[in-house]
């Protein structure tokens, strides 16, 4: 994993995945300002009222106006992937690309809409999943040529790395593996609807942050914990070998590690832990909001509609 | 950066150029991959080298070195690799030794052992996709149909490989396949190393089937459970299966261990056909001669 | 990566959908190997 670009070129730090979102958005506000004094030089004669308007309506949108917006699309993709009967790892690609694509533009720039496609058509390529660009964009309703228009962007902004390891895959080794570790202690009918919950809770889970911050196994184990912590204590304990130390002063559950060699099983629960708060904090912005931002664009880019 | 000094190959969805990477002197290769024309956009082919590349970093793999957009273009930069396997095995001024052929032998199945682990199929492996670099190393190149292993459900093309390094289960129309595609590509390559040409030239589609099979028997439902579900088995020809002997006198140079290396390779039923590790733990490669060092290859 | 993190032992896994195409004819003609999924998976699992 240390090996793969989406470790080398896609993993960061809050911090870091803050600051490359504020500087995109600094990048074109600056250029936006500019473009709007040449627009009052150019255009004099303007009224009191008229400016004043294209003051308050035409101004950039903000860092997190602009998360709020991809984000709104990147659910999108997810229901319309769904609707086309794309493959579960077809449409996780497609946002994958999507957000990535937005770590390098600003939806001042790329209106969201227009790359929504370009994303879902390459991610078909991508993932092996080949359809002819007619019969795509007839299925989605647009034309080629609008979903041709942004690939060699999307591939650019892409650093040229298209592998992606979606934790579905990971889902399914801890399926297994836990199948080993407890083995006759669970029940397959049970264990085939925590499979599924789990499943549906990936598919969120790409949406938010975590997938810059964390593995793909770190996020299944974090939904799994989620979705059933008994479960996944079991596993972990016999696992990593944790041992439930309940005779600690206060009562909370302590895990003492016991064989130090191994994966440090608290520095790990820890690690799920940090992931699973991510993981619920869930951006989802109603579509009005998507309508307000999308108009402020529209203004700031075209003061002269104000 | 990089300098496009000479073409030196065009294919169908690229130019390659000779040039040098200006900051370090080195000489690479630009893959120009050619986007106009292509109703889909950018080609399936150029995808696949660039995703699957940029994943690896191996001795024996090729080596990705940047990739760039120019005049609307995409630019795969490449370590310079002048020389592959099929110009050497063609050469017949080039005497090489069971040494050298035991060194192509253990970096080519490095190689695919390296894209397997990270369950990237190759799915064209031949002769002049194996390059050589000035320093003797062997490395798998041309990624264009390579992919991810299956996921269990999916259905792959069995249109896949160059015919006549092409499995049999290919040949007869598989969608389910594994890495074994490739093994079976590894084993006839070896045999054409040790016979210095091709081993199982077929004229077309049908002719590599009957070529196959009589060069290594028809494979019945007792080794190769239910291969008579294929359309096509039943309208073969049945041969025996060579013997031992008959082996023998086709690779007189063959020891006993590289025998048993290339049949495991070769093997007809892809769920017996020998996987890269048990190849590169076989006994032919603990045995004398040991492999030519890279630098030492002709 | 000498020692993985997991033992893949195919007799403990009850993964209906696996087996089920373990029996399909046209998947055992192809070569199709249920240990090489579950190699992946669990690869997967414990990158």
């Amino acid at each position: 994993y240390r090996h793969s670009t989406q470790y080398r070129f896609w993993s960061f730090t809050p911090e870091r995945l803050a600051q490359i979102r504020s500087d995109v958005n600094a990048r074109v506000t600056t250029k936006t300002q500019l473009d709007m004094k040449v627009f009052l030089e150019s255009h004099p004669n303007l009224t009191q009222d008229e400016l004043a308007a294209i003051k308050v309506k035409a101004v950039p949108v903000s860092p997190h106006e602009e998360l709020l917006l991809v984000n709104y699309f990147a659910r999108m993709i997810l229901s319309f992937a769904g609707k086309m009967n794309l493959p579960t790892e077809v449409a996780a690609t497609a946002v994958s690309f999507f957000r990535k694509f937005f770590l390098s533009n600003s939806v001042m720039e790329f209106p969201p809409k227009e790359v929504f496609h370009t994303t879902l058509f390459f991610a078909c390529k991508s993932e092996n999943y080949f359809m002819g660009v007619e019969s795509f964009a007839k299925k989605a309703k647009t034309s080629a040529d609008a979903v041709l228009k942004h690939e060699f962007k999307l591939l650019e902004s892409l650093n040229f790395t298209l592998m992606n390891h979606h934790p579905y895959k990971a889902l399914h080794g801890f399926f297994l593996d836990i199948q080993n570790v407890l083995s006759g202690k669970v029940d397959m009918k049970y264990m085939g609807q925590v499979y599924t919950n789990c499943k549906k809770s990936i598919s969120d889970a790409l949406l938010t942050d975590a997938i810059y911050f964390y593995t793909p196994p770190q996020i299944t184990l974090a939904i799994l914990l989620t979705e059933d912590e008994a479960l996944m204590m079991r596993y972990m304990q016999l696992k990593f070998n944790l041992n439930v130390d309940t005779s600690s002063a206060n009562g909370q559950k302590e895990f003492k590690q016991e064989d130090p060699s191994a994966i440090n099983a608290e520095r790990l629960l820890e690690i799920i832990k940090s992931c699973q708060a991510v993981i619920e904090e869930k951006i989802i912005p109603a579509k009005d909001d998507a309508v307000k931002i999308t108009a402020k664009i529209h203004y700031s880019q075209n003061p002269i509609s104000v | 950066e990089y300098s496009k000094e000479k073409k030196v190959g065009e294919g169908t969805y690229a130019v390659v150029y000779l040039g040098t990477k200006r900051s370090s002197n080195r000489r690479i290769a630009i893959k120009e991959i050619k986007t106009s024309g292509f109703k889909d956009g950018l080609d399936m082919s150029a995808i696949r080298e660039v995703k699957y590349l940029q994943e690896m970093q191996h001795v024996n793999v090729i080596e990705l070195v940047d990739v760039f957009m120019a005049q609307n273009n995409l630019n795969l930069v490449l370590e310079f690799l002048p020389a592959d396997l099929e110009m050497v095995i063609k050469d017949t001024s080039i005497l090489f030794t069971q040494a050298d052929i035991k060194s192509w032998l253990l970096m080519t199945l490095r190689g695919v052992h390296h894209c397997h682990r990270n369950f990237i199929l190759h799915r064209d492996l031949k002769p002049n996709n194996l390059l050589l670099s000035p320093d003797g190393q062997l490395k798998i190149a041309d990624f264009g149909l390579a992919r991810n292993m299956g996921s269990p459900q999916e259905f792959l093309t069995s249109n896949v490989v160059t015919r006549w390094y092409r499995a049999p289960e290919l040949l007869f129309g598989a969608r389910h396949y594994t890495g074994a595609v490739d093994m079976w590509s590894v084993g006839v390559i070896f045999a054409e190393l040790m016979l210095r040409i091709p081993y199982l030239p077929g004229k077309d589609d049908i002719d590599q089937i009957d070529v196959t099979f009589r060069a290594l028997g028809t494979p019945t439902d007792k080794d190769w459970p239910e291969i008579s579900t294929f359309s096509a088995y039943n309208k073969i020809q049945i041969y025996p299966p060579p013997s031992r002997e008959e082996l023998r006198r086709r690779f007189i140079a063959a020891t006993e261990n590289a025998l048993d290396l290339m049949s495991g390779m070769l093997l007809m039923n892809p769920h017996k056909r020998l996987d890269p590790i048990q190849c590169l733990t076989s006994e032919y490669f603990l045995e004398l001669p040991e492999p030519t060092v890279p630098s030492e290859l002709p | 990566d000498l020692h993985k993190r997991y033992v893949l032992s195919e007799a403990h896994y009850e993964d209906p959908f696996i087996k089920s195409l373990q029996t399909k004819k046209e998947y055992i003609a192809s070569g199709f190997r249920a240990d090489y999924v579950y190699d992946r998976m669990l690869t997967e699992a414990f990158m």
